[in-house]
């Protein structure tokens, strides 16, 4: 249930 | 150059376990304050980081900022050819292409020396921001892996819910499904769940079980975990290592569209 996001959608780059 | 004796060889062990089956390689950026390590899994759906600081370390000591490529399971590896009790130094001389392992015997009667051999790694490195967040849950690190655990069993995914009566696991899959709900218990009773639970608003998060399958394997390096939870933000799950630093973990939930 639900899609799966990458981490990149919620952090930015460094 | 770069020194770090640890006291026992088994914290870099657990270390280790906690991170060769999420990261193949990894930068371990080591500076005055000490050893970091920041890296994705290779679908970019979580990330680990780890704290290990120099001052709380048996003796440390990096005077330039140092960028040590390592293959995890290498480091796995040599790391067997140390007993627990071994007292432990790694070193890296500044621009070298290994870094080197002493591993002294508790009765200093034995002395082995390993050498690894370094690697050009060009990681992304991603930006946490400090969060606060709605709820933040602690609780028994052998419970949290067991509760894993078995509702691994039943799906791939777990729903999390955060409310002031507690916390609820629960996982739906093609043949049944499970929950699992700890009450929050202020009074400490012998037996209880003893878990804490620090809520500002109620929560109920979709993730992955398949990741934190891997983070589970940092129970060794703590009795307690931390989970942290905001609506629509990646779940930080941190695991304390003793005064020294810590592991934490980062899952990006599923969300429906």
């Amino acid at each position: 249930s639900g899609k799966q996001h990458q981490l990149s959608a919620f952090f930015g780059a460094a | 150059m770069f020194e770090a004796t640890f006291n026992q060889a088994s914290i870099l062990k657990q270390v280790l376990e906690a991170t060769k089956d999420l990261v193949n390689d990894a930068n371990w950026d080591c500076s005055a304050e000490g050893i970091a390590l920041q890296a994705m899994d290779s679908s970019h759906v979580s990330l680990v980081s780890l704290s290990l600081r120099g001052d709380e370390l048996a003796s440390y000591r990096c005077e330039n900022q140092i960028s040590l490529g390592i293959n995890m399971n290498t480091m796995t590896k040599i790391l067997k050819c140390a007993e627990n009790n071994d007292r432990t130094i790694i070193r890296a001389d500044d621009d070298a292409d290994v870094m080197v392992f002493v591993f002294e015997s508790e009765g200093r009667d034995k002395t082995s020396k390993y050498e690894m051999k370094l690697m050009d790694i060009d990681s992304e490195h991603l930006g946490i921001p400090e969060q606060e967040y709605s709820a933040t849950v602690q609780m028994s690190s052998k419970e949290f892996s067991r509760i894993v655990r078995d509702l691994s069993t039943i799906g791939e995914n777990v729903e999390i819910t955060v409310d002031k009566e507690g916390i609820t696991f629960g996982a739906k899959g093609e043949s049944g499904s499970g929950t699992v709900s700890l009450k929050s218990n202020p009074s400490v009773d012998e037996g209880s769940s003893n878990i804490t639970i620090d809520l500002t608003d109620s929560v109920k998060l979709n993730f992955a079980l398949r990741y934190l399958t891997f983070f589970t394997k940092a129970a060794p390096l703590s009795d307690n975990v931390s989970l942290s939870l905001s609506a629509d933000v990646p779940l930080m799950v941190e695991y304390a290592i003793g005064d020294v630093g810590f592991i934490r973990y980062y899952l990006a939930p599923k969300i429906d569209d």
